[in-house]
Order: C-alpha cells, then structure tokens, then sequence
C-alpha cells in the first residue's frame, strides 16, 4: 500500500484538517500504520493530535509523535519554524523533493501518509503536491468552493505537465453538505456530473460533533463516535482504504 | 472620513470576503463612496462585483470598476498576475508602501476602502495590513477560528512594533453564529468577554442565503435584502460608520 496523500484545497475552510484529522483516526481503528503531517502554519491538525508539541517542523527536523489512543498512528506537528522553511525553497517541486527526502528517513513509509495543507497553491502545499501520490480534494457544498474547484485542478494539471511524479487526482471529498439546502444539493449534484469517478460516494454531513470535537483534542472518533459525521468519515475512510489496495 | 480597512485572517472561510461584499454594498447604499480592493488571488469578491473581467490586478496596473446598481462602489478587481507580483516584493512593508502608492494614484480617497485577504499571513496580507488604516477580522463562531485569533494579534502586534504606521485593530466580527449550538455560543461568550470593545455588537448569523447571493453575482441587498443574515450585514455597516466618524 504506502500511500501519500496531499489534502488540498487553496479554498478555506473547506474541512481540509476536519479530513485528515478524522481519515487518521478510522484508518488507523482498522489496523493500517498511519502518519499525519501538518504542513499548515495555522497547526490546527496539531492541535488536535500533539496539543503539547512545542519544537521544530518536518524541515527542522521534527520526529514522529505517537497520537494517544491510536497505536498505529503518528504524527509529525507543525513548527514555529515551518514558515521561515518555506522561504528557503526556490519553488514547489524543490521543497517537495525535500518533503519526500524527510519523510522516507524518519521512517519506513507507513500504509497511509495524510499531509494536511495551508488554505494556498504556495510553495508548503505545492511541495505536498509534488511528494504525494494522490490528492484529496475536500469541497464544502457551496459557490465559492466550487469556483475555487477549478483552480486547483488547473494547477495539478499543470503540475504533472512539468513533473510526471506529481500527484495524480486522488477523490473529491464532498463536506459539511447540508440535505435540506437546495443550493448544498445543486452544487453537490454538479460536482458529481461533472466528476462521476472521482467524487467520493459518501458525503461528509454538517455535523457540529465535527466542529466540537477539536476543542477536546479529539478526532470525532473518541469524542462521538455514534453521529452522522463520524459514521460519514468512517464509510469514507473505508472507500479510500479498498480504492488503494 | 478615508478609511482603508483590511479585511483579514489567515483561518481560512471565516467569511472574509462574505463580509467585505456585503459591508461594501450596504456602505455605498447609505451614499458612503467605497472601493473596494481584491488581494486574493482566489478572487471570490471579483467574481461577484466584476464577473466578466480579465486583466491585471492593482499591481499589473488595474483600474476602478464601476459595480452595476451601486453608483458610489467601485473594485480593483483581481487579476492572474496578482501571485507573479508577490514574488517581487522582499518583505510585507515594501509591498504595503506599493500597495497605498497604486492606490492613491487611482483616486481621491475614498470614504472606505475594503481590501479582502487571502487565507494567510503571507506578502498579500501583509501589505494589506501595513498599507491599511484598520484591520477587521471575521471569525467564525468554532474552535480552530478561536485559535487562530491569537496568531493573527500576535503578528498584528509584532508588525505595529515595527512599523508604527501599521494597521490598528479595527474590530472583530463574528460570524456564521448559530445561536441554537451550544459551541457558537461558548466561542462568542469567550471572544467577547477576551474583546469587549472590539468585537462588534452584531454578530452575522447563519444564513444560506448569504451563501447562495455569490452564484448569482451579487450582494445580499441585491438578492434577498429581508433575510437574517442582509439585515445583520445592515446593522454592522451602520456601527462601523458610525465608528469612523
Ligand atoms: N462536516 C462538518 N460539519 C460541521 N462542521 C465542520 C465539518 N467539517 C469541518 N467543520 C468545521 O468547519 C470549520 C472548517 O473546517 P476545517 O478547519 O477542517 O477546514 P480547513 O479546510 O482545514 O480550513 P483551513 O482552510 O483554514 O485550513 C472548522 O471549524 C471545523 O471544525
Ligand atoms: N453568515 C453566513 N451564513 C452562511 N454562509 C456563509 C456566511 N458567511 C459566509 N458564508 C459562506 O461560507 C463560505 C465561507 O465564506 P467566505 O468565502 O466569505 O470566507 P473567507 O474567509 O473569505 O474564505 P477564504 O479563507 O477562502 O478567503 C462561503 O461559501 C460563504 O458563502
Ligand atoms: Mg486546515
Ligand atoms: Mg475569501
């Protein structure tokens, strides 16, 4: 298996982290070796799965933290460092050689790798692109995001032009998707006509359980296991796991 | 009255540019004449008050747009080459003086200028921020919006140290608010009680509506001026001008 995911969208707010962080949890629940990097300045991801972490990023040197409650899964936090890195780089594809450097010697490469990417097409979530093998797209159901939808599609393409080693397209996460709102549904029902194989089939449902639950440095699996957002990320995490063997 | 307000935080759909749309259309509505300046190379308020445009940004050289059924409101809008021009500047000052340069060649100032952000803490917001008079931060009423408030008052606080002329704070605004989530409330008790003079009296509810307004090209007043979320946009244009005078 050994898959690298990029999670990315240069749209904010779109449950970038709400996936990484809940995708770790279900995937490591059923037994595969799991590895989150925070590659977001903002270290949300960090805050929910290394709280204490107070030391160098992945370009400092950051090691692999065991994440409580989860024996299979690590996590290599955020730094204060992580931004003064990002200008050491000339550009994407040379920080994501780094990237990919790091990663293969902190450890043998584990089933599944989630990096968590900042809300840009910068050179922190370009070096994410360039080392993965796939990227997940999460889009919230609505205008915005769907506009922004477009743009990184673009960049990846341009991306592969220039490096055949980047990241292909690896699903499309619809997220904080509301039934009863016609504008949730009509994005939702364009998103899927326009990409039928790569949208995930399961849709992630608003879910305040999902908006809580980091404020007990949680994943949704050990704040509330029972609700409809963690049942949507558990059905997901399934989806991606037999999509990869 | 000149006010420049940057509209900023690196947390991403916080609704950052939800309010620098709706805030433009309800100032220019009460005969304030506004401007309003789009440094995200997203260009989601672009795509709302300058639909069909394609040129340069502020930096390439752009010019003021009128926005159709607003006579006092214009936009700089965004253009390709915004992210090619933040590889030019080596620090956030030197684009800010730019930033306030361009734009005092535009115009006589306006009453309020309105810059909306990228998600981030890079060159883009950072000129805003030197370049402005005033910073308002949307947050949204959930954990990970909380904890990144600290981050952007920190680097506001570590930028004004530096250059006296950078941008005050101006206020927070809370967003997205659903009075009926236990969470909403316990985040708004807690950035009021952190913030008493800053946080704007009108917190913005929840409201599709305020979502649904961008696919058709335009403001809440001009898609649904008797909803929840147009009404409170209302009150908060009124507390802000009434704060500049
Ligand atoms: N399905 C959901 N239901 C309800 N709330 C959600 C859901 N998914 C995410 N959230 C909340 O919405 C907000 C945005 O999600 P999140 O921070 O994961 O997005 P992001 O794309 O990582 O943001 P950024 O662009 O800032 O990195 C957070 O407060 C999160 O707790
Ligand atoms: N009060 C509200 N009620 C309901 N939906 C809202 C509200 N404010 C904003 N939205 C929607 O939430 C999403 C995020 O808002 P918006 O895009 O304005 O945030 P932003 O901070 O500008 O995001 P980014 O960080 O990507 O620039 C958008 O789809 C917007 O339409
Ligand atoms: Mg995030
Ligand atoms: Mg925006």
């Amino acid at each position: 298996m050994a898959t690298l995911i990029a999670v990315a969208n240069q749209k904010g707010g779109v449950g970038k982290t709400t996936t990484v962080v809940n995708l770790a949890a279900y995937a490591a629940l059923k037994g595969a070796s799991v590895l989150v990097v925070d590659l977001d300045p903002q270290g949300n991801a960090s805050s929910v799965l290394a709280p204490d972490y107070q030391g160098p990023s992945l370009f400092g040197g950051a090691g692999i933290l065991p994440v409580a409650g989860l024996d299979t899964l690590g996590v290599v936090p955020v730094g204060d460092d992580l931004i003064d890195h990002e200008h050491r780089f000339s550009d994407s594809a040379e920080a994501g050689r780094e990237l990919r450097h790091r990663l293969n010697e902190l450890c043998d490469p584990p089933d599944l790798t989630l990096i968590d990417c900042p809300p840009s097409l910068a050179i922190l979530p370009g070096a994410a692109l360039h080392a993965a093998d796939r990227v997940l797209i999460p889009i919230q159901c609505e205008y915005y995001a769907m506009e922004g939808l477009g743009q990184i599609l673009a960049y990846l393409q341009g991306m592969q032009e220039e490096d055949p080693e980047a990241a292909q397209l690896g699903g499309i996460l619809l997220t904080m998707y509301d039934e009863s709102r016609t504008l949730d549904r009509q994005v939702a029902a364009e998103v899927r006509a326009h990409f039928p194989k790569e949208v995930f089939s399961t849709a992630i449902p608003r879910d305040v359980a999902l908006a809580a639950a980091p404020s007990h440095a949680q994943s949704i699996l050990h704040f509330d296991p029972l609700t409809p957002g963690a049942l949507a990320y558990l059905a997901v995490t399934k989806e991606l796991l037999d999509g990869l063997e």
